[in-house]
Formats: structure tokens, C-alpha cells, sequence
């Protein structure tokens, strides 16, 4: 509001200039709302409420339309993926208990074989939310589980099945292709179910997380972005500057690490937050 | 690459004519761009940007047969010169054990390096005991004791219904009876905004009194990192930072704001997730990995 309620000088641009890059939107996304706003001001917007309206609407255009998860007809797979500790084991826990409390089906896949008790995480997660979990020893090969996995959820009538992947760094040649291959398996062993991938995102990521979104999507196409974590300080802008570069929807946000702290995303609350 | 950049804006400059003062904003804009990229906190780059100028200025590079290359070499001398001094390894308390403790936001690394600092004092040929205090993560106990077998170094893990404090203040108690000379104690991810948990992590800090308490930062943490930073260190005076996950592309500008403000250094790099991949710092590898 402070930003808001003074005149359309240069030092309002350079303020919002910060208030953009200290929200992690990048120079690029920054340069790029503000030339637009530039241009609302121009066709005569001025009150500082029309500008932050403008503004928001800017934000929102960039980020697009709320977008759904996918999951009909059913059996559904959904393959979450994403850099170490962004958050996915734990957003899968409460992506099964909201599609439980919707009287779906669920059944989770811990096709994270490799980081220590990982597995044993799921299961707890598995416990919490009432749903069953596929799993082999650890150390075996993920592949196997999500085909394992998919066998079950073919056989048992699952609607959604959740398969957990091994946190990975984009930039690690071997493991973006172990993803390719489960993204294989899903699609040999579940022809035309629907597929959400979905990159976990933290909500904390610098400018790194174009990068990730880039070599992830360059790795398999994905569906969405959760945004873990938006619960804390760091406004999330990197969505924004993903949504700008490659048109990559935010479909969920977790806010907190209790089994109900996820959320469908809301484009306009979001835009909003970030400008305050 | 900021060196071609920086190339091209002189190349461009010269274009029209001899080079003068003010075309060394150009060539600052530039470096502006690169450190933001680098996710460097918007208020240290400005700083760090007008002391840049004034070296610039006051080298006259404008002058210089190549002035890209000079401006870099600026660039990189204060960046590197801002980080610190290359670490010299933990130092042992006076009376033993020597306390570790690490705290930091969810998911950065903090279990995965208790295992690595435990395994590397071993190394050394110190004795260090972990401690098991994530008590609300599931299966972060487990975690830790895996982690610790790996290494080689026992665990002190929760018993009955002890809380994190409980658990921190036996571990110690532990120690001193095993002997063992070193503790590590893996805490609760926690967001410097939640105020029972940074209660909490307070009521351990004071229950064990540690000789380090490190802030386990994400090399790819973006702008809130500082302000991140200076909330846990209100909570606990932080006395450094581990980076981890360094061996991905973030060029870790969030490191750099948080030792520019806080005044602290970065101890240790985390360069990969076997426990073996634990490194000491090195300000200039780091001031090149930010430029880009
Ligand atoms: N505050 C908060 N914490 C979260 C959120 N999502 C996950 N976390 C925490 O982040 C930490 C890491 O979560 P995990 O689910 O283990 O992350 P991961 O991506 O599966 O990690 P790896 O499998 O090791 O790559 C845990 O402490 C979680 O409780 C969230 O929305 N808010
Ligand atoms: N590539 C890479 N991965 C790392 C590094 N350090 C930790 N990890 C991975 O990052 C993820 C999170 O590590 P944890 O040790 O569970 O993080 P944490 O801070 O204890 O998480 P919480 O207890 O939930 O706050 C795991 O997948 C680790 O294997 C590193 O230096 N490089
Ligand atoms: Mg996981
Ligand atoms: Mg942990």
C-alpha cells in the first residue's frame, strides 16, 4: 500500500522494480510487467487502486487460468518429481488424503529406491492417509515399482495412483533419464490413462528454478507445478517467471507440513500476495 | 558468460568513440543482471555495485586496452574478498565435547550433513556422536540412524517421550560418557517465522550450549534468503553457514547476500548426496560459480 499510494514518478517504478526482484520474479519478468504497466499508466490508469489492479491483472495474465489436475477417466497416474527436498514425498501425502476424502481410490508407488529411509517416509505418509503403497527393498530398481505398481493399480480398480520419484539434480544427465524411463513405464504399462507429472517446486527457489523447470520439462513433458512451502517468507515469484518462460501452470500449493496444508492455486490470491 | 557480456558493451561503447566515465554504468548494468541471475539479494547487489564503480572510477578503466576484462577482474576480487576467508577447519572447544548444531529451513540438507560432518571429523580422527533431534518429520530418526551407520558413528536416538530438548540434552550427557569428543546435533526443519518451533530450537541452544551453530542453506534459496537468515540468527546466533547442493547450477548468490549482511562465514560445501561429498570453502571457486 505504501508502493501504491504516492505519484507515478521514476521512484515508483524503481520501488515496484524491487518489490518485483525481491519477490523472485528475475530481471527478465520484472523488466517485462513493468513495461506493461508503463503502458496501462500511458492509456491513463492512475489512481494507486487501478494501478495495483492493473498490476495484479498483469501477474494473473502471466500465470493464466487455474488449472485442474486431470484425473478421468480413471485410472489416473500422477509421477511427482523434482530437486532434493523440495517437498514431494510429503505433497504426496496430502494429495492422497484429499483424493480419499473425495472417495477415490488411491494408491502410492515409492519408486524412491535410492535416499535412506525415503521409503520408510512414504509408508508413514501411506498410514496417515489410509491408502496402501507399493514397495520393493531399497536399492532396487524404481522402474520396477512404478511397473509393480501399475499392475496393482490395474488389478485393485485404484483411480489414482502417486508415484513418488527420488529428489534429483536437473543438471545430472543419468537421473533425468532414469525419469525418462518411468515415464516409459507409465506409458507402456497405462496406454491413454491420464498423466499428471508434476514438478515440486519450493517455494524458496532462486532464479535456478527456470533451469530446473527447463531440464525437467526438456526430460518429460510436464503438467503442472506444485508450490511447496509458500507458507513461509519467499512470495514464490520463480512461478511467475516459470509461467512467463514456458507457460508452465502452478496446478497446488502446500502450506505447511500437516496432511490438509495443500491447496489448489489460485492465480489472483497469489498475485495479490506477492504485491503486498 | 558476464566476461563476453561485458566484451560486447565496451566493443558497443567504443562504437561510437573514445570511452568515457559514464560508460562505465553501462558495463554496471551489466554486472547488476548477472549478480540478480545469480540470485543475489537486490540491496547487496546495489552496495556491491557502487563499490564497484568506485574501483572502476577510481582505476580509470575506461582508459584500459580492455576494459571488460578489467571490470571483471574488479568484480571478482570483491566478491571474493566480501565471502571471506577460506575456512580452516572446525576448532575443537577448549574443555570437550565440541557442539554442532544445525539449523535451517525444510529440506536443505541438514540430516544428510550431520552424517557428512560426522563422517569428516572421524576422518580427522575425532570421535563425534550424532544426535537424532527431528522428532516430527517421519521416519527423520531413521534417516539419521542410516545416515550414522554409513558413517560409522552412533546415534543417540529418542527414547520414551522425550522432546527435542530432552533428547539434545542426553546426547550430550552421551557424549561425555562414551567419550566421544564431537556432537552433531540434526535438528527440525523449521521456518524462522514459526515462533513454538524457533522457541523450541532457543530452548536446545540453551540446554546444550553449542561452539557452532550452523545455518544449512540451499544454494538455490532466491531473494528471502537474508531475511530468512537474520530470523534464525535472532533466534540462535548463527556462527556459519553450510551450502549444499553445490553440485547443481544455482550459482548461490543467496550465500553470499546472507555473509555480506550477517557478517558470518560459510564453513562447509555440500557437492552431492554420498556422505563423502563434504568440502571445505573456497571464497574465490564460489565468487566465480556467482559470476557466472
Ligand atoms: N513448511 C512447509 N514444509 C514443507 C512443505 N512441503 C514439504 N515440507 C517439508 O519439507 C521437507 C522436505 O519434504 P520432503 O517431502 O521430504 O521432500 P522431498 O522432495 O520428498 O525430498 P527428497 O525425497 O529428499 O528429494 C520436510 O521437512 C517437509 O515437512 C510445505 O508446504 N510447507
Ligand atoms: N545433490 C545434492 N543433494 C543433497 C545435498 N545435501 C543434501 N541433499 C539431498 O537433499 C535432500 C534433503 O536432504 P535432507 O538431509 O533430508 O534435508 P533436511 O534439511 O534434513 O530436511 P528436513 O529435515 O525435512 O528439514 C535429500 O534428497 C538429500 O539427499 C547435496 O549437497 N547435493
Ligand atoms: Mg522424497
Ligand atoms: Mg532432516
Amino acid at each position: 500500500d505504501e508502493l501504491f499510494g504516492r505519484p507515478l514518478d521514476e521512484t515508483f517504478y524503481e520501488d515496484l522494480e524491487e518489490t518485483l526482484l525481491a519477490a523472485d520474479l528475475g530481471a527478465g519478468t520484472t523488466e517485462a510487467v513493468i513495461a506493461r504497466l508503463r503502458e496501462r499508466a500511458r492509456a491513463g490508469i492512475r489512481t494507486p487502486d487501478a494501478l495495483r489492479r492493473a498490476l495484479a491483472e498483469i501477474l494473473v495474465a502471466i500465470l493464466g487460468e487455474p488449472a485442474p489436475l486431470h484425473l478421468s477417466p480413471a485410472p489416473a497416474v500422477i509421477v511427482v518429481l523434482g530437486v532434493n527436498g523440495s517437498g514431494k514425498t510429503t505433497t504426496i501425502g496430502k494429495l492422497a488424503h484429499r483424493f480419499r476424502r473425495e472417495g477415490r481410490k488411491v494408491l502410492l508407488a515409492a519408486a524412491d529406491t535410492f535416499r535412506a529411509a525415503a521409503i520408510e517416509q512414504l509408508e508413514i505418509w501411506g498410514q496417515r492417509a489410509g491408502v496402501e503403497v507399493v514397495r520393493h527393498a531399497e536399492g532396487s530398481d524404481p522402474a520396477a515399482v512404478v511397473y509393480d505398481a501399475i499392475q496393482a493399480m490395474h488389478a485393485r480398480h485404484v483411480d489414482v495412483l502417486i508415484v513418488d520419484t527420488a529428489g534429483r539434480l536437473h543438471t545430472k544427465a543419468n537421473l533425468m533419464e532414469e525419469l525418462r524411463k518411468l515415464d516409459r513405464v507409465v506409458r507402456r504399462e497405462a496406454p491413454g490413462a491420464p498423466v499428471e507429472s508434476l514438478l515440486v517446486l519450493d517455494a524458496t527457489t532462486g532464479q535456478n528454478g527456470i533451469a530446473q523447470a527447463r531440464r525437467f520439462q526438456a526430460a518429460l513433458p510436464l503438467s503442472g507445478i506444485v508450490l511447496a512451502k509458500l507458507d513461509g517468507t519467499a512470495r514464490g515469484g520463480i512461478a511467475v517467471a516459470i509461467a512467463d518462460a514456458l507457460r508452465l501452470p502452478v496446478k497446488l500449493v502446500g502450506l505447511g507440513e500437516h496432511i490438509d496444508d495443500l491447496q489448489p492455486f489460485d492465480p489472483r490470491a497469489f498475485a495479490e500476495a506477492l504485491l503486498t | 558468460q558476464l566476461q563476453t557480456r561485458l566484451g560486447t558493451v565496451f566493443t558497443r561503447l567504443r562504437g561510437r568513440g573514445t570511452l568515457s566515465a559514464e560508460d562505465v554504468d553501462v558495463a554496471l548494468r551489466e554486472i547488476r543482471l548477472a549478480l540478480l541471475e545469480a540470485d543475489v539479494n537486490v540491496k547487496v547487489a546495489r552496495d556491491f555495485i557502487a563499490r564497484v564503480r568506485e574501483a572502476a572510477v577510481g582505476q580509470e578503466i575506461w582508459k584500459s586496452l580492455n576494459p571488460g576484462h578489467q571490470v571483471v577482474q574488479i568484480v571478482h576480487s570483491e566478491l571474493t574478498r566480501l565471502l571471506g576467508e577460506a575456512h580452516r577447519g572446525l576448532v575443537a572447544a577448549p574443555k570437550p565435547p565440541t557442539v554442532i548444531l544445525l539449523v535451517g529451513l525444510h529440506g536443505t540438507g541438514k540430516t544428510t550433513t550431520a552424517g557428512k560432518l560426522a563422517l569428516h571429523l572421524k576422518k580427522q580422527g575425532r570421535h563425534p556422536l550424532l544426535a537424532a533431534a527431528d522428532l516430527s518429520r517421519p521416519a527423520a530418526v531413521r534417516q539419521l540412524e542410516i545416515v550414522g551407520q554409513r558413517a560409522g558413528v552412533p546415534v543417540v536416538s529418542p527414547e520414551g517421550g522425550e522432546d527435542a530438548v530432552a533428547l539434545a540434552r542426553r546426547a550430550l550427557a552421551r557424549c561425555r560418557e562414551l567419550p566421544g569428543d564431537t556432537l552433531v546435533v540434526d535438528s527440525a526443519g523449521r521456518l524462522h517465522i514459526d515462533e513454538e518451533l524457533v522457541a523450541e530450537l532457543a530452548r536446545v541452544r540453551e540446554a546444550i550450549s553449542p561452539h557452532y551453530t550452523l545455518l544449512v542453506l540451499d544454494a538455490m534459496a532466491g531473494q528471502d534468503a537474508v531475511r530468512m537468515a537474520e530470523g534464525f540468527h535472532r533466534a540462535v546466533p548463527l556462527d556459519g553457514l553450510i551450502l549444499t547442493k553445490l553440485d547443481g547450477d544455482a550459482r548461490g548468490g543467496a550465500a553470499l547476500s546472507i555473509v555480506a549482511t550477517l557478517g558470518r562465514p560459510i564453513l562447509f560445501i555440500g557437492t552431492g548426496e554420498r556422505l563423502e561429498a563434504l568440502e571445505p570453502f573456497h571464497p574465490d571457486r564460489i565468487a566465480s560459480r556467482i559470476l557466472g
